[in-house]
């Protein structure tokens, strides 16, 4: 049985994305069998693992409202032991489309059920929203990485996002926990950086990450060649934090 | 009458909140008056102004989903000539509260009509997304600031925005009309920035402004104090090129 996790922060711009596609990129390189779910109507995940969700109708849209089977909405990536779903543009409607289905929180749980056991690992990239799609990505999942950009908001924002976790794990889904919260775009230079880290540590010791994302101009670049940065410049310091978060979360794993 | 202006993009942290905060001040420091509604859930705007949203009943939810009286809603901040409608968390359960409401993309524009002769300016802070709540500003404006990253996934994000807001000018809005596409976060030491820079120019050569705001630190450290960057440190290039749009939107303003 796969272990479901979403990738989740109601802030815009924390590394979200670049999280989901890294990690699950450096997982499948070390021969893990890994999905990865966009559930962002902006459809970045598809794009940065060079995959057009608009070409045809195999998206997730299909899947969630359409009922249609998640497994036909599978696609291959440039990694073998990596598969996408990719998103398009026609998700921005299922927020309003989502309100008045039956079972509208479990229909993503209903949809990953019919491909959990053809993969280790399933990672859902969300959009910057507490919205309804987020929600289904935290019942679907048992467990949440908190990409947390080493910045003023983002940590503002931090205590809503862990409180409506919490809600969730209340309500809809018992099983769900914090896996982690992972600094991104830490820049050593600058002192906001170091602030934040002091104040995650301080409120979340057992949640952070050993492992900080450091700001890395190749993380940014490699989308605009549709490739995960292992592919793009395995040597730079971005594809070598997501290799060794890789690793830890692997650890993390074994000690539960 | 006054002008309504949506700074608007669905990609998450572009700089929407920092350009709907330091545009606002920099106008409001040379004795505009402007008013500042905070639209979006996360209330960046509202802490980075140094207001507390959650504090009263004194919010933008009320005054969108309750009908009460905007006027009742405003606030002062450290700028005499700077109001601010501050936003609080009830926000975020709006989007799925505003689905079953009569003319529910005009509520927004009703609210304001009761205040706009009171102020020369009024700049709408949009979440990242092209929700409901998104179309209310779209609709009560009479323009779009579209804050653009210079990163590869909010260049590839910019087309829907832009069909997005033809969308709610041919349905709802005949006057909306893009005020300009502000480029944020430049750096200029890195080639990704300078190519989003020619890509912009090269398809929207007539929207982009001249000015374009550099990546400072001061920028993301101002809100930790609750202070617009003119008012933390005005002699940073973060607070000189928010002055600088200032002075580019006003002269704009005259030349239609
Ligand atoms: N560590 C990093 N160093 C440099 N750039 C980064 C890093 N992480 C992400 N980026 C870039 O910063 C921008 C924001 O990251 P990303 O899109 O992954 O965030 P997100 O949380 O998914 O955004 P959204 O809220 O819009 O979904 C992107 O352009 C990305 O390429
Ligand atoms: N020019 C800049 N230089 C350095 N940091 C910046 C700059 N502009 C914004 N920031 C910082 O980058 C982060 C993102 O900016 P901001 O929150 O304004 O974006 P946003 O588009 O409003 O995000 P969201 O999509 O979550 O609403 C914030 O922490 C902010 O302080
Ligand atoms: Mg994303
Ligand atoms: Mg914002």
């Amino acid at each position: 049985m796969s272990r479901i996790v979403a990738i989740a922060n109601q802030k815009g711009g924390v590394g979200k994305t670049t999280t989901a596609i890294n990690l699950s990129s450096a997982l499948a390189a070390s021969e893990r069998k890994v999905l990865l779910v966009d559930l962002d109507p902006q459809a970045n995940a598809s794009s940065g693992l060079g995959v057009n969700g608009s070409a045809s109708n195999a998206n997730i849209y299909q899947a969630l409202i359409k009922d249609l089977n998640l497994s036909k909405m599978i696609c291959n990536t440039e990694l073998a032991s990596l598969k996408l779903v990719p998103s398009n543009e026609q998700l921005a409607g299922a927020e309003i489309e989502l309100v008045n289905l039956p079972n509208r929180e479990y229909r993503l749980q209903a949809a990953l059920n019919q491909v959990r056991d053809r993969f280790e690992f399933i990672f859902i990239d969300c959009p910057p929203s507490l919205s309804l799609l987020t929600v289904n990505a935290l019942v679907a999942a048992q467990a949440v990485i908190v990409p947390l950009q080493c910045e003023y908001y983002a940590l503002e924002g931090l205590g809503r996002l862990l409180r409506t976790v919490k809600l969730v794990k209340e309500r809809l889904n018992p099983g769900l926990r914090i896996e982690g919260i992972l600094l991104t775009m830490f820049d050593r230079r600058n002192n906001l950086s170091w602030q934040v880290v002091e104040e995650v540590k301080k409120h979340f010791p057992n949640q952070i990450y050993r492992t900080v994302i450091p700001r890395n101009v190749r993380l940014g670049e490699a989308p605009s060649f549709g490739r995960p940065v292992i592919l793009y410049d395995i040597n730079s310091p971005g594809a070598q934090s997501y290799l060794e978060l890789a690793r830890e979360f692997l650890s993390r794993k074994e000690k539960r």
